[in-house]
């Protein structure tokens, strides 16, 4: 593990280091950079597994390769929702997400009244933008949160874009080709386990 | 286990107890009744832990118990929602709910823009109806569905009203009194899931 004080300052590497052009860097101009000594510099890298070279420095690349894995930073997962009622429109506002590098790119919807209508950063979509979407930010995963009865139809337009994650909050069975990973998300359990807890403390 | 045919001529028999006024039945009653052999009631009501008695016949109050226990309907759980925004409608709405005798029966919230406002079957009340219904329905369960600067607020309100366990929605910590069971839920956690997964299939 890194010692606090080190974690710290290898942020500031970080963000340094995702704005250099250069292909290596010393650790004489990082510390002149950021006021630091080399020394220090050199002591807090020596934590990385890759190595610099004498004389040539550090390849910048490499290091921020790994200072992004370290920071949890490294490909951002992208996500899209079809249905942007009460659920989709709660979870696409819930700033949770991007803790974990998780960026919601855009929520759909086949009802007039919502399309258009702005969600936090987004606009709600018509469903024929869906690919294109999915294309361009090379969406993962997509979230299901239309009623029961439009769920497989739902599932089978995001299978047939490419998506290879599905989150389904809708109450029903969604059939996918086997190498799609499907997780059927029911909240009630949440509810169902304080309920068990509260029987099992009157009992005592 | 119970075969098909004996649960569901159970649940004839339930109905039938429920609006029972005597104290006991015989099998030739409910028979007669319900148009069904009393051998076969006899031979149904055998799969139960409660034995009837020779002359006497069955005790309703305790067949009624034991038949609750097993279609789970025994005393239901009352919640109250606080937050009538996305998530708090989306949380009303959802039909899962009852499957496990839960029963939301009531919403609230400070904004009058949503006060009066009909979800599902309900009307969003104004926050100082909540000590009337919590007495009313003796309600065990507060939801938190508000912005994280009014969760602690809201929790010291279902507190003091004898709210006895909490599912909290907001992303902050709230603090209550030991004997109070708090269940913080984070969706996120499905996603991050679902992502983790995506990741190892890649690696492969
Ligand atoms: N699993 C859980 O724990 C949980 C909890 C709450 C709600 N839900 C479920 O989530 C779903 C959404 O709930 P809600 O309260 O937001 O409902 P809602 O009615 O507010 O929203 C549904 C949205 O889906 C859109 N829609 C319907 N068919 C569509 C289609 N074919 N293509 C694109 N959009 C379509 C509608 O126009 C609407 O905007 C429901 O199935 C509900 O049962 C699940
Ligand atoms: N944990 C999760 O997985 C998850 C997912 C989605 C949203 N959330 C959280 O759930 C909460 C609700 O989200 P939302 O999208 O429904 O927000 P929202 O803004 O649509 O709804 C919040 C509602 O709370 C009401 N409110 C605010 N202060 C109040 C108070 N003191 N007393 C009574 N009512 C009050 C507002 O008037 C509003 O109607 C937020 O804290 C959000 O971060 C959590």
């Amino acid at each position: 593990m890194f010692p606090k004080a080190t974690l710290e300052r290898l942020k500031l590497y970080h963000r340094l280091l995702s704005e250099e052009e250069k292909e290596y860097i010393s650790s004489e101009e990082i510390g002149e950079r950021l006021g630091i000594l080399p020394e220090q510099v050199r002591k807090d890298l020596s934590y990385l597994e890759y190595k610099g070279k004498p004389k040539v420095g550090y390849n910048v690349k490499k290091l921020l390769e790994e200072l992004n894995k370290l920071f949890g930073i490294g490909k951002s997962t992208k996500v899209i929702i079809v249905g942007a009622g009460n659920l989709g429109t709660a979870i696409t506002n819930y700033p949770g997400f991007a803790n974990y590098n998780i960026e919601i790119v855009g929520i759909f919807d086949n009802d007039p009244n919502k399309i258009g209508k702005r969600i936090g950063d987004l606009v709600v979509l018509p469903m024929d933008y869906l690919e294109r979407v999915i294309k361009k930010f090379n969406v993962e995963i997509g979230v299901i949160c239309v009623p029961k009865e439009s769920a497989q139809e739902v599932a089978n337009i995001l299978v047939k874009n490419g998506i290879k994650a599905i989150w389904n909050f809708a109450p029903t069975f969604i059939k996918v080709p086997e190498e799609v990973i499907v997780r059927n998300e029911d909240i009630t359990s949440g509810l169902l386990s304080l309920k068990h807890m509260l029987e099992v403390k009157d009992q005592r």
